[in-house]
């Protein structure tokens, strides 16, 4: 690093490019820099001015830690296209509330259209040791929700309830609609809309993800975004555009495919990822 | 989108004459373009270095008509690093090939296993599919599953390790003459040492002709690291973009296409076992382009 000392427009560049690779977007890039440059002006150390950026960042993303700390008798409503670690991310909210929350938990089979999705919940469930409330595949995931939420309100044995969901592209509107009447379905069950509403965005994903946010976002005003697959070489640059833009607070970063692999979302830690 | 940026670029030029400086403020243009379809920056600027060689010839700064000669090399350009024309896959009757599917995570693999299983058997071949995904819950299932539901075949088996089921799969199809083998692969990332290693295993043991590789079309810069290391250790023959039913520009195909140089062979266009299509370089200008 320290061997760009002196050369301050190949410093300059290099900022750009990391930046530009880590999905921040071309205008979002342009932004930044301008206002590095004023910011920093004397400045010539490599080092330096990547401090520098690295506050300029962390002031845009002012806010968007949040923890999740959910009331007994919650609802957690899991959405995002498909792919992008859904099921995966309801097994470890599930272990992150048992362990860390000392909540117990219940899952619902929500996803009742694509192949096996029902048994690979199933196999989580088994794994964690907690109930799972689903039907056959091809069951109508309305329903699907309706019993569950009821059983579980009734019941009384589980403190949370996630509902995972299919994949659903969000220009699909046949998929938006179903789930609009899903969260209908909960409300109509429950008495309430689902406590939290999680969007899960891929971390490889590109500009793309804004649009998906946009779409989700007016559909059910998501409580939090969890961004996954950041154990990877991308750097989720897009959650930068994505709370300027939208003001979704961030929840958690995953980080692997074990249901240990969640990572409370900290500003300083996706900084360094980046940097 | 580009048309439109180009458009107030050129509103700009008020029947001046062109000048290369002017051609400069267009190719910014188009790399901007080019960025917020998602092509990977070394990519974009590569490209633009190209088309900014053909610009600024004579004939162009001579013509009449600049823009749309400007327009008209930017898609040319275009079109010819996606790979001219459309590329068909011909396996032969009576010799079994094998394709490997790999990828990241999520990307698509065994949703465009059964899609490649369906395309190949509607087409007279005699097909069989198997799952060596050992790691994700009910991952075989899957397969399992959507070959039944679509008359497709999948080799049925209870292994615990990849490299052991992708033998058994491969002498099962040439003992019953198999035209076609297509391994689906666990997701994998290219810095998971071990998973890459096992990818070539796999490759080495089954004899795999053709390395598939299948990607997010909603895929960022990554998708250019990710076509790099699959490239470099696994060799890719072809790949498969998913997921381009949504409205993503899909900029990943440029980078995938220009960094593994090996042909985009289908899109995928659905969930369903029918959504997938020929893969149409001019289409993903288009789409790419604006
Ligand atoms: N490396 C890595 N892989 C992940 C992560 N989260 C999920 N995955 C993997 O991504 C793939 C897809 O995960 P799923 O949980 O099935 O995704 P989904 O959103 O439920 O998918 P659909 O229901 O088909 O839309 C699986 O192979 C997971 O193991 C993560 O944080 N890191
Ligand atoms: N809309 C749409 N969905 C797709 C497409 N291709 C795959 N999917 C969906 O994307 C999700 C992930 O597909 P999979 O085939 O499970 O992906 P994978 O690469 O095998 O995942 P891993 O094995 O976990 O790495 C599923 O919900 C698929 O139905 C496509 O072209 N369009
Ligand atoms: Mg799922
Ligand atoms: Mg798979």
């Amino acid at each position: 690093k320290g061997v760009f000392k002196g050369d301050k427009k190949g410093i300059l560049e290099k900022i750009e490019m990391t930046l530009l690779e880590a999905d921040m977007g071309p205008q979002t890039v342009v932004d930044i820099m301008e206002e590095l440059k004023n910011n920093a002006e004397g400045l010539r150390d490599y080092d330096l001015l990547s401090k520098q950026l690295a506050s300029q960042i962390s002031r845009i993303l002012q806010g968007s830690e949040r923890e999740l700390s959910p009331e007994k008798g919650s609802i957690i409503l899991v959405m995002g296209v498909n792919g992008v670690g859904k099921t995966t991310t309801v097994a470890k909210l599930a272990h992150y509330l048992i362990s860390e929350r000392k909540m117990k938990v219940s899952l619902a089979a929500g996803d009742t259209y694509r192949a096996a999705a029902v048994e690979q919940l199933a196999q989580w469930a088994n794994k964690l040791d907690i109930k799972l409330y689903s039907q056959q595949a091809g069951a109508d995931p309305g329903s699907v929700i309706f019993d569950a939420v009821r059983s579980f309100q009734q019941r009384g044995d589980s403190d949370i309830l996630i509902v995972d969901t299919g994949g659903r592209i969000h220009t699909n509107e046949n998929l938006i609609n179903q789930f609009t009447k899903i969260q209908r379905v909960i409300e109509k069950a429950a008495g309430k809309a689902a406590d939290e509403r999680i969007l899960i965005i891929d971390g490889t994903t590109g500009q793309n993800a804004l649009n998906q946010i946009d779409i989700f976002k007016k559909n059910s005003e998501p409580t939090g975004l969890i961004i996954t697959k950041m154990d990877g070489t991308a750097k989720g640059g897009i959650l930068v555009q994505s709370f300027r833009k939208f003001s979704i607070p961030v929840l958690f970063m995953g980080t692997g495919e074990r249901f240990e692999d969640l990572a409370p979302f900290k500003i300083t830690a996706y900084l360094e990822k980046i940097f | 989108n580009l048309k439109e940026r180009l458009r107030n670029t050129f509103a700009k030029l008020q029947g001046k004459r062109l000048t290369a400086s002017y051609v400069e403020e267009v190719l910014r243009e188009v790399r901007v373009a080019l960025l917020e379809a998602d092509v990977h920056y070394k990519v974009a600027s590569s490209f633009i270095k190209n088309v900014k060689e053909l610009a600024t010839g004579e004939k162009i700064l001579a013509s009449l008509t600049p823009y749309q000669q400007i327009i008209d090399i930017v898609y040319q350009e275009f079109v010819k690093v996606m790979g001219e024309t459309a590329v068909e896959l011909a396996p032969v009757k009576g010799k079994l090939t094998v394709f490997e599917i790999v990828g990241l995570q999520g990307s698509g693999k065994t949703t465009h296993t059964a899609k490649l299983a369906h395309h190949f058997q509607s087409a007279g071949f005699k097909v069989l599919t198997v799952s060596v995904d050992v790691y994700r819950p009910a991952a075989i299932e899957q397969l399992k599953i959507l070959c039944n539901n679509n008359g497709l075949e999948n080799f049925d088996h209870s292994g615990s390790k990849p490299v052991k089921i992708a033998k058994k799969a491969y002498d099962h199809a040439k003992k019953n003459g198999y035209d076609i083998l297509i391994i689906d692969t666990a997701g994998r990332l290219h810095i998971d040492d071990a998973m890459m290693k096992e990818a070539l295993a796999i490759k080495k043991t089954a004899e795999s002709n053709e390395i598939i590789l299948v990607v997010d079309s909603m895929a960022g810069q990554d998708a250019a690291n990710v076509a790099r290391e699959f490239n470099e250790l696994l060799n890719i023959t072809g790949s498969i973009l998913t997921k381009l039913d949504s409205d993503t520009r899909g900029g990943a195909a440029l980078s995938v296409r220009a960094i593994s140089d090996a042909p985009l062979l289908f899109a995928g266009t659905g969930e369903h076992i029918a959504d997938m299509e020929v893969f149409h370089p001019d289409r993903m200008a288009q789409r790419i382009l604006g």
